[in-house]
C-alpha cells in the first residue's frame, strides 16, 4: 500500500541544509503493523508526514496504493487524506477553541456524515479510548494523556484503512497505553494497515515489524521477533 | 521545602464538579528526589502547577520555604517562580516566534542577567541536552523530542534549587532520556530538589522515593528501593 524509493526532504536553514531525510526506501504492504524507531530529530515525524500526504518530499518517489502521490492534485489529495487515513500527531494538533466531541466529529464532517450519525460515532470513538466522560471539555480542561486520546480517537472515527501513528502513548500511563494498543489490535485484525512511531520499546514489540532511523536513513528493517 | 495539606483544585463545568485535586497531602525536604505516577488524569499536572505557584488552591494549605504561598503577593510569587523553581511543562509552553536560544534566555532576562552571560549560559543549557546545533530554530523548526530539551534547557538555566518536571522524556529516545536523567542526577547531587511526574517505570526509579496518586489524591508515598 505504501512504497517509498529515495525519498529526500532538506529544510535550508541560512547558509546549511538540514537533510531530514536523506533516501529513504520502504514498502508496507496492506494488513501490516509495523513500529519506527530511533533517536530524537532522526526523521521520524517527518517521514510520517510525508506518509500521510501532509508534506511534499525534494526527492524520491511516492506512491500510494499504487498512485504516484505527486501526481495527485489538491483535491483527490485531501479526500485520500480524509477517507483512507488517520493520523495521530506527534503534538496532537487539536482545535483549541471545541471540545473533545466536535474535535472528533471534523473528519465526519467533511466525509459528508448525517449529524445524527457523525455525533454517535464521536461519542463512541470517545468512550472507546475511556472519555465518555470528558466529551464536552476543550483541549485547554484536559490532562496531557486526555488530549493524546481525543487525537486518537479523532483518527479511528472514520475508520482508516491506513493508520498513522506518531508516538501515540508518550502520555499515557501502562494501563491506559495498553488500552490503546488493543483498540490498535484490533484495527489490524480488521485488516488494517498500521504504522506507529514510538520510543517504548515494549510498545514496539506488540508490532510485527520494526523499522529504525538514524540520521534521516532507515538504519534496519526486521521482521519482530 | 514543600509542606502541603489539605490541598484541593476543583473545576466547576455547567452544573458537575470536577475535583481534579481531593485533599492531598505532601511534605517534601531540601534535596529530594522523588517521582509521582498515577493515571491519565488522575491530578498530577494539577498537582504541578500548583507547586510551581502557576495555579491557586480552592482549599488547603501550602508553604514553600515556610513561607505560606497563598499569603504572598504576586511580585514575590513571580520572584521565587523565577529565581528558585526550574518547570518543564507537560506541553513545553515554548514561544512559537522564538528560537530556542531565546526561549532558553527567558528566564535569565527575567532574572537581570546581563546580555553576554546570559547568552553564554543558554548556549551552554542547549548543548548540555544535545542541541548546541539547533539554537537558531524555532519550535516549529524542531523535532518532538528537541522541543522537549529546549523547555528542559530553559528550566535547568536558572539553576533552580526546585526542578519541577512534568513527563520530561516522554518524547524521547532511551539514549537522550538516560542524557537528560544523569543531568537531572547532577542537579540532584548539587544538593537540589527534584519532583517528576513519570509514566515510565524506568525513570521512577531513578528517584529516591515514589508518589502515587489516583482520583485527585495520593494512593502511595514510599521510598525506592
Ligand atoms: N522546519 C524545519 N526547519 C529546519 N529543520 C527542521 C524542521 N523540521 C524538522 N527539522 C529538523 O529535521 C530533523 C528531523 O525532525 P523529525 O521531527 O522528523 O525528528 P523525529 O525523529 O520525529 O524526532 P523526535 O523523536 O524528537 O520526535 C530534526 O533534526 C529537526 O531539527
Ligand atoms: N480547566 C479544566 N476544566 C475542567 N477539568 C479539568 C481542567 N483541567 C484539568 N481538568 C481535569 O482534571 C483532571 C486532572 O488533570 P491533570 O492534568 O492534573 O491530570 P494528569 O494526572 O496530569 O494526567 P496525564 O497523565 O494525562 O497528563 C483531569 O480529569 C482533567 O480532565
Ligand atoms: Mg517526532
Ligand atoms: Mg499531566
Amino acid at each position: 500500500v505504501i512504497a517509498i524509493r529515495g525519498l529526500r526532504r532538506s529544510y535550508p536553514m541560512g547558509d546549511a541544509v538540514i537533510a531530514a531525510l536523506n533516501g529513504v526506501d520502504l514498502e508496507v504492504r496492506r494488513g501490516e503493523y509495523a513500529a519506527i524507531m530511533g533517536p530524537s530529530g532522526s526523521g521520524k515525524s517527518t517521514l510520517m508526514n510525508l506518509i500521510g500526504c501532509l508534506d511534499t518530499p525534494d526527492g524520491g518517489e511516492y506512491r500510494l496504493n499504487g498512485r504516484l502521490v505527486s501526481a495527485m492534485k489538491d483535491g483527490e489529495l485531501a479526500t485520500v487524506r480524509n477517507r483512507e487515513i488517520g493520523f495521530v500527531f506527534q503534538t496532537f494538533n487539536l482545535l483549541q477553541s471545541a471540545n473533545a466531541l466536535h474535535n472528533v466529529e471534523m473528519p465526519l464532517i467533511y466525509a459528508g456524515v448525517k449529524r445524527r450519525e457523525r455525533l454517535e460515532r464521536a461519542r463512541t470513538a470517545l468512550r472507546d479510548v475511556g472519555l465518555g466522560d470528558r466529551m464536552h471539555h476543550r483541549p485547554s480542561e484536559l490532562s496531557g494523556g486526555q488530549r493524546q486520546r481525543v487525537a486518537i480517537a479523532r483518527a479511528l472515527v472514520n475508520r482508516p484503512s491506513l493508520l498513522l501513528a506518531d508516538e501515540p502513548t508518550g502520555n499515557l500511563d501502562t494501563t491506559t497505553a495498553g488500552e490503546i494498543l488493543s483498540t490498535f489490535d484490533a484495527l489490524h485484525a480488521a485488516g488494517n494497515t498500521l504504522l506507529l512511531v514510538t520510543h517504548d520499546e515494549e510498545v514496539a514489540h506488540r508490532a510485527r515489524r520494526i523499522i529504525r532511523i538514524r540520521d534521516g536513513k532507515i538504519e534496519s528493517d526486521r521482521a519482530n521477533p
